[in-house]
């Protein structure tokens, strides 16, 4: 199942019989056509399309019996390539306790991931504390408070003289988790745009403090071309150790999966498929890459 | 001044880019591009090229604007959308803003699944001075809408603007859900609900023509809030929304807090688009 658009490139270069250059520029800008829709950012496209001619232009190519399936062979695999990393589990970090720290623009699904990833980690074996450094949105400490308490996971509420010093709350919380070894700490932030650099300088002075094993960036795969403007300005301000992609539940193509990866080199390890906190799974780059193309 | 046609095409080329990159889509981008060409005239240069452009773009968008609407008393609002695109925080917004405008408003917060969901609205009636109407965790929310509706006949109040649970809109049940909230709220109340606004990210991309689609069939629609236009993102995506579905573009959220919601100028949000 491959979407109209790269059909078209198909069907196109098997009229042509044999693959030249300028019978491939017009299949590659098919293809262009194709991951546009599928919302792949399009500087990222473009970068795509140049590694794609570059290997569809070689000898066994234009050789091949069958051309145009060795071209969208290549397509898929160079997709696959990027989106894949054998780096797919969390880092653990060598001193106990481990930190997570979920990053991210707001309404991304943050808050909602920090428990599935609680309860993942905990049936795994750990004995996570969840604690939120959202101090902004209404109900933000109720929400993860209640996720905690639906999980049967503990939860360190900040208290209101807390909240007024939280880099000093966020050491104290730190200390507690050291002390009655909850590890993972996972550590929920507010929701913010990179273009506010009041609440990025804050989003880095909590990273100097907890020293993270993870800078998780939470996206939204329904995210179009400015995928690649905030999961670049994160990674270049506050620093990402790998991507947790959201509401893949939908039926959004998840171009800003490609556009993410390929701006930042982060790994995708996860990725949510529902509201509920068991819908989170393991990130599978041919699934992905399947899903773009479809 | 251009010199040639195939200057004309370069910058033809790189407008169209420029609308790619703002989220409207390769075929409406196209569309757009096609009907500029014809416009202009060999003399042209860059600069009336991209007045033309916006020209375009403004007048795809202006049959679909107006003046703001402020409702009447005795309206029922009801706000929908996919997961986090700011459905409640939009809700509070507006009641702030007709609160402004003299019209009182008791909220509904009519998401009874997610966490803290009813703690999250019932924090902005509190700073609007708004009443706010829940019901249990996990109850049907039609049969909250339903009681709200009676509590909203009996006290008087000017609107009744309700909430409902983000979703996507690719879940059947979801969808349905919907479509029984429209339906309690056309028997109880003539005409109700009288506005259905999709609450959209500006930073969703295609996929954001398929929710209106579907949100348009099960719930019905009558317009876009367009929200997180502060950030980065053009919210090009509405355009193909208004082309296709000749949905008007209604409000705009700048901002989290309750003044960052502004009535919809296309005028502003095509220059924005273009920048
Ligand atoms: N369908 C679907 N919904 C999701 C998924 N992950 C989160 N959500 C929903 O997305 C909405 C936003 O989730 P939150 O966890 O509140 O998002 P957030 O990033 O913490 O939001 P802010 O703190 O305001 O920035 C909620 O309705 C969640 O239930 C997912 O994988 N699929
Ligand atoms: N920057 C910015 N943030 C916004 C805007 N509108 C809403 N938000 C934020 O987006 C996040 C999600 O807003 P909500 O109102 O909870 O979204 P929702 O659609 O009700 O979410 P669910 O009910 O979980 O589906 C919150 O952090 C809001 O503060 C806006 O115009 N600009
Ligand atoms: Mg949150
Ligand atoms: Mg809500």
């Amino acid at each position: 199942q491959l979407s109209d658009g790269l059909q078209k490139a198909l069907k196109f270069l098997r009229g042509e019989g044999k693959v030249t250059e300028k019978n491939m520029t017009e299949a590659l800008r098919m293809v262009r056509l194709a991951f546009l829709e599928a919302d792949v950012n399009y500087t990222v496209v473009k970068e795509f399309e140049k590694k794609i001619r570059e290997k569809a232009l070689n000898e066994k190519v234009l050789e091949s019996l069958t051309p145009a399936q060795q071209v969208i062979k290549i397509i898929r695999d160079e997709l696959t390539v990027i989106l894949g990393s054998n780096d797919r589990k969390l880092n653990i970090g060598s001193i106990p306790p481990s930190k997570y720290m979920l990053v991210g623009l707001q309404g991304s699904g943050k808050t909602t991931t920090c428990g599935k990833l609680g309860r993942l980690l905990s049936q795994a074996g750990g004995n996570p504390l969840f604690v939120s450094f959202d101090l902004k949105r209404p109900a933000a400490q109720d929400q993860l408070q209640m996720i905690a308490h639906n999980l049967k996971l503990p939860f360190y509420r900040l208290s209101r003289g807390q909240m007024e010093k939280p880099l000093k709350a966020l050491a104290e919380v730190m200390e507690q988790a050291r002390i009655q070894s909850q590890s993972p700490l996972i550590v929920d932030t507010a929701g913010r745009l990179h273009v506010d650099q009041d609440l990025m300088d804050e989003l880095l002075l909590i990273k100097k403090t907890l020293v993270p094993d993870e800078v998780i960036y939470v996206g939204d795969a329904m995210t179009g071309q400015d995928a690649v403007k905030s999961a670049l300005a994160f990674d270049e301000q506050i620093g990402l150790t790998s991507v947790i992609l959201t509401k893949l539940d939908g039926d959004a193509r998840g171009g800003a999966a490609l556009s993410i990866v390929s701006v930042t080199g982060k790994p995708i390890k996860y990725v949510g498929v529902g509201e509920k906190y068991d819908q989170l799974e393991m990130f599978h780059p041919d699934r992905m890459a399947s899903r773009i193309l479809g | 001044v251009l010199r040639s046609g195939r200057d004309r095409d370069l910058i033809l080329d790189e407008l169209t880019e420029v609308l790619i990159l703002s989220d409207i889509g390769y075929a409406t981008a196209e569309k757009i591009i096609a009907a500029v060409r014809t416009d202009i005239r060999k003399s042209d240069s860059v600069d009336s090229i991209r007045s033309a452009l916006q020209a375009a773009l403004t007048g795809l968008l202006l049959p679909y604007s107006g003046d703001e609407i402020i409702p009447k008393a005795g309206s029922v609002y009801l706000f929908v959308g996919v997961n986090g695109g700011g459905k409640t925080t939009s809700l509070a917004k507006l009641a702030a803003r007709f609160k402004e405008k003299g019209l009182d408003s008791l909220l509904v917060a009519g998401d009874t699944f997610r966490a803290a969901a009813r703690e999250q609205l019932s924090i902005w009636g509190k700073r609007i001075n708004s009443p706010v109407i829940q019901g249990p965790y996990e109850a049907d929310p039609a049969s909250v809408v339903y009681d709200a509706v009676q509590s909203y006949k009996a006290r008087g109040t000017d609107l009744l603007l309700i909430d409902t649970a983000g979703r996507v809109h690719t879940n059947a049940n979801l969808m349905n859900e919907l479509e029984k909230i429209r339906r309690v709220l056309g028997r109880e109340i003539e005409g109700a609900p009288h506005e259905i606004f999709l609450v959209l990210d500006a930073s969703i991309g295609q996929n954001a023509v398929h929710q209106a689609r579907e949100f348009l069939k099960f719930s019905g629609l009558t317009g876009i809030i367009l929200t997180k236009l502060d950030g980065t993102a053009k919210g090009g995506s509405v355009v193909g929304i208004v082309d296709e579905l000749k949905l008007p573009i209604r409000y705009i959220g700048v901002g989290e807090g309750l003044e960052d919601i502004h009535p919809f100028l296309p005028k502003e949000f095509v220059d924005a688009l273009l920048s």
